[in-house]
């Protein structure tokens, strides 16, 4: 279900031992 | 009967689409297209500690698949995201902003299962469109099911196209074909219409 | 007419020559294969800023495609190496001596492109062969355009096969599709005839 829970929080990827990938200036060239 | 011409035709035509990602779709949740991971919400990465990496023999950490390589194209087998359990969220950021109009799922054909079985595959799942990535309900654009008897690669419209356009959408797993552990996500894929 | 077994050679062989890298030539530029990137001389990478790097969320660089990407077998769209404006230049080192016979150009096909068109293609480009990294004018192998309305996949013959050999070729590009900031190239490809 979506509404109440802990789930709603979006679960930071900040805190993962992983390289993030995010777009931050529109389209890359492609 | 058709002739040769016909048969090259054919045959050629199936290449073509076959060399278009499969499909002949742009996928607006492709990564390198532009497309990225925002949030996994509460499912966590299923730690098997089972792929070490080392340095001139010294242990240096477990490696374990990202979310990312659900929007990444390599899906050879164990190049998916596993996730806990058979409930997950996977919260995505397409290149630009379109009103969905389809969705393809794909995972590794039985045939290349070393297991023999796609139990950690998905099976009921739902597509939602969100407004940020904070929202916490967001609109509905179809519930599905990924069926294990098909094809590995399954293509679900969505019945009724949205009149608002979305550059995030989130996919809830609900249920997968029986692997107690964990769930498997191999690539999802966005189709739709960029607005103008 | 053709009987069933016709039929399935003609879908074998076309099936070979597709797993072949496409061409069933051999690719004298494949970085895997030997190949490498010297130069790009004046022309500069277009950087976007847009693909955040980050870490334990600490950013920690902007990626962007470096020119070996041109080399390189993944053209997924996305993965070109992005030069600033609509003439570029790329000097690649061929994993050995050869005279070349033709070049094979490649972009992504329309229909896979989220912005619906190719004009970041390259569109009319020249090919020379140089005797050293340093030489500032090479032997012209040949003129050509890109054809945006053609396959995705388009070789080039060389007009006149050169008496020399060469181990190095310069790539350069004089004008794109359209687009006006700059010109992505996906894959570029050099077949020939090795020197006994």
């Amino acid at each position: 279900s979506q509404s109440g829970g802990p789930c709603c929080s979006p679960a930071p990827l900040a805190r993962t031992p992983y390289l993030v990938l995010n777009y931050v200036n529109g389209l890359p060239p492609i | 009967g058709i002739t040769e011409a016909q048969a090259r035709i054919i045959v050629n035509n199936a290449l073509k689409l076959y060399s278009q990602d499969k499909t002949g779709m742009v996928d607006f949740a492709l990564e390198s297209g532009g497309g990225s991971i925002l949030s996994t919400r509460c499912s966590e990465t299923h730690e098997t500690k089972t792929a070490l990496i080392s340095l001139f023999g010294i242990p240096l950490w477990y490696f374990s698949q990202s979310p990312r390589v659900v929007i990444q194209p390599d899906i050879y087998p164990g190049n998916c995201w596993a996730f806990k359990g058979s409930q997950g969220y996977l919260v995505v950021r397409l290149s630009m902003e379109i009103h969905p109009t389809s969705f393809t799922l794909e995972h590794i054909p039985k045939t290349l299962s070393p297991t023999g079985n796609i139990a950690s595959a998905p099976k009921n799942f739902s597509v939602y469109g969100l407004e940020n990535e904070y929202q916490e309900e967001g609109q509905l654009l179809g519930q599905f099911m990924f069926d294990q008897e098909g094809e590995s690669l399954q293509t679900f419209p969505v019945p009724k196209r949205p009149e608002r356009a979305f550059q995030i959408v989130e996919l809830q797993i609900f249920s997968n074909w029986g692997h107690p552990e964990y769930t498997c996500l191999y690539r999802f894929r966005v189709h739709g219409v960029p607005v103008k």
